[in-house]
């Protein structure tokens, strides 16, 4: 079981294979992974060596079908994971929308809101008509989808709290959330992950180098 | 001028007083800190103390508003900074309204975009009217505002290369890019900070600890 140090890591390298968009035959050196990660060649080299990942004979890079593979396995998505989104609300479709969900095996299977006009309607994702339904429906989905384990927070912050309680006593395990508040988990609950996610921390670190170079 | 990774570690500092939302005349302590962001309380000491931020006489902890002050002047946003989103879509929307932008003190003066429907309208940012105009006006723009140097890219991913080029051409210092693809500065902006930034990373680590604790 691998520290969450490493497991960041690897999702950036993950992330990064993704977004360039390399084909599957071609092979990737650590320091170009460095290039969009941040993260030093060396350790690029000392995580895959760790993970069993290995330089082909030829010392072109790391081969980027392998590569994937690999990662994926290390990330536990490559079964697939399928996860709801609750809060229906600009930021949730645009989650459940977005192209590197469906590349990463991670599967929005359904969204759930409040509101009368999002109720009944579908998402397209990627010709896949996911639907939108009532959040008094959430008990029920979840015992007829024992298999969905992870929730995305995207509601008003005013009620945040008040769903993740409902989540973990529906037995989700784990939570990401996106609302601008530190939610509290139950005591009892010790196997819940909950995690505060944020679009924030990238924009702080241009703001602080676009007005320090002047 | 600091590391990147104090930065970073400050944002997140930051981030969490923010979400916390405590009295100003309030304590908080690094055990706190270290609960809520995951930094050891002693690396949360070491950077107070590097940054000249110090426990009041009685040790209660850190005085929450001081700490505020404090952090906005190292992160450069005490004097507030103003940035504009090209892409008003949902990502793009669901930004400029979230709250903890306008509490940063960093503030979206405007969006920009080419839907019709979108175009002339206004997002209505903490009851400040806040004006969609067309991606043409771009240039415009930003020479009756020069003191804006930063953008935030949310637009499809097949436009956003030709938008950075765009933003780039006309003076623009900071970007963060939300599309799912990696972008190229050309070769003589050395003075461009790009920066990629993604939803994603969190929910891979709740998907690992979720699936390798049962
Ligand atoms: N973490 C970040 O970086 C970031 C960025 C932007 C927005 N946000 C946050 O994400 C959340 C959503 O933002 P948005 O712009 O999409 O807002 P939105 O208003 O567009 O979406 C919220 C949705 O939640 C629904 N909702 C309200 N109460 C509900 C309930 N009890 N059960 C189920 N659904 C309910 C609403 O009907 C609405 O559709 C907000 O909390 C916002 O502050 C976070
Ligand atoms: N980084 C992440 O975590 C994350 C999460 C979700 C979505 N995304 C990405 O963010 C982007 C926006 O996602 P969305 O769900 O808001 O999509 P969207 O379709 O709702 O928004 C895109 C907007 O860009 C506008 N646009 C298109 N071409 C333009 C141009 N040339 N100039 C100006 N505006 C233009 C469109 O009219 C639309 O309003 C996409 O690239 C998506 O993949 C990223």
């Amino acid at each position: 079981k691998m520290s969450l140090k490493v497991i960041t890591r690897v999702s950036f390298y993950y992330e990064a294979l993704l977004k360039l968009d390399l084909p599957g035959d071609s092979y990737i050196s650590s320091k170009k992974l460095e290039e969009i990660t941040g993260v030093s060649c060396n350790q690029v080299r000392q995580d895959f060596f760790y993970l069993g990942i290995s330089i082909g004979k030829q010392k072109k890079g790391y081969h980027v079908e392998k590569l994937f593979h690999a990662l994926r396995k290390v990330l536990s998505i490559d079964k697939g994971a399928s996860v709801i989104v609750v809060g229906a609300g600009r930021l949730g479709r645009a989650l459940s929308e977005y192209k590197l969900f469906k590349v990463r095996n991670i599967q929005v299977d359904a969204l759930f809101d409040i509101k009368e006009d999002l109720v009944g309607t579908v998402v397209d994702i990627k010709g896949r008509k996911t639907p939108i339904y009532h959040v008094d429906k959430l008990g029920e989905y979840l015992s007829e989808n024992p298999n969905v384990k992870i929730a995305l927070l995207t509601v008003p912050e005013s009620c945040a709290q008040e769903i993740l309680d409902e989540l973990v006593e529906l037995g989700i395990k784990g939570v990401v959330n996106y609302s601008p508040r530190i939610l509290k988990l139950p005591e009892k609950t010790k196997a819940v992950q909950l995690v505060n996610d944020s679009i924030g921390a990238s924009l702080y670190k241009v703001v602080y180098q676009t007005y320090h170079r002047k």
